[in-house]
């Protein structure tokens, strides 16, 4: 199975 | 005062139906740029950015920067309204909460005129640093459109494996499963046909298909789409928007647990 990852793990909030 | 004015007002009800199915509210930001907005989808695992240039306008006002949260489906529905060879100006007052989509017919004979009323959306700003990508594949965009749409009828996920071959797009599901292999093609009658791979690791990365589907609704603003991988960051799907600007679609993978 695999994991979905969310978008704000990879950038920063500004 | 903010406003716009686009003599081809067909790219503006594309990039709308580009959007408008991803995202259900958002926050326009105009500056003395362009046009712009950055929005997550609802389940946050893509984001999309566009920019329009201000350059690119036929008519460009932006006396002090200005947010606009439009419901894009709304929006959509007015954009409709316009004919495809009409001019689309934008018009927002400084201290309203409306926005005028206002349309000329291109022989001038018929004017409309659509007021829609803003929201106050609380949207999060992401930074998006700038990164070298491992792989970039430059393809047709109705090709790529066509190979989402095609796995889609045999699985959820997509896997994208760029290797020296070219790029492969798998997907499996209970029926069985598909590989498709894209090799470089450089050597086309017309640049808009060919396939481009830049290399500088192989890189293999699982996507949802529902995404990737949602995001070929802009293969209608360009001839190419440039897909841009590396291992463990988001893929960035990008159209450009004749001349004067982008969608970039980011989409977060899936990983092994």
């Amino acid at each position: 199975p695999c994991l979905q990852r969310k978008i704000f793990e990879y950038f920063n909030s500004n | 005062m903010f406003e716009l004015r686009l003599v081809q007002g067909s790219l503006l009800k594309k990039v709308l139906e580009s959007i408008k199915d991803l995202v259900n509210d958002a926050n326009f930001d105009c500056s003395s740029t362009g046009f712009s907005l950055q929005a997550m989808d609802s389940s946050h695992v893509a984001l999309v950015a566009l920019l329009l240039r201000s350059e690119g306008f036929e008519h460009y006002r932006c006396d002090r920067n200005l947010t606009m949260g439009m419901n894009l489906a709304n929006m959509a529905k007015m954009l409709k309204c316009a004919g495809n060879d009409d001019i689309i100006t934008i018009k927002a007052d400084d201290g309203t909460d409306t926005v005028t989509f206002m349309f000329e017919s291109p022989s001038q004979d018929k004017i409309s005129d659509f007021e829609m009323k803003l929201m106050d959306i609380d949207s999060e700003h992401l930074g998006i640093p700038e990164a070298e990508y491992e792989a970039i594949i430059r393809m047709p965009s109705a090709e790529f459109a066509r190979i989402c749409r095609d796995l889609s009828s045999i699985g959820d996920t997509v896997v994208i494996s760029v290797t020296k071959e070219g790029v492969r797009f798998s997907a499996r599901g209970d029926i069985g499963a598909a590989n498709i292999v894209c090799r470089q093609n450089a050597t086309v009658d017309k640049p808009e046909d060919a396939t481009i791979i830049e290399m500088q690791e192989p890189v293999t990365l699982t996507f949802a298909l529902r995404y990737m589907n949602s995001f070929t609704k802009a293969t209608p603003l360009a001839e190419q789409v440039t897909i841009s991988m590396s291992s463990d960051l988001p893929v960035v799907v990008e159209y450009k928007v004749a001349g004067m600007g982008y969608i970039r679609y980011y989409l977060a993978p899936k990983i092994e647990e």
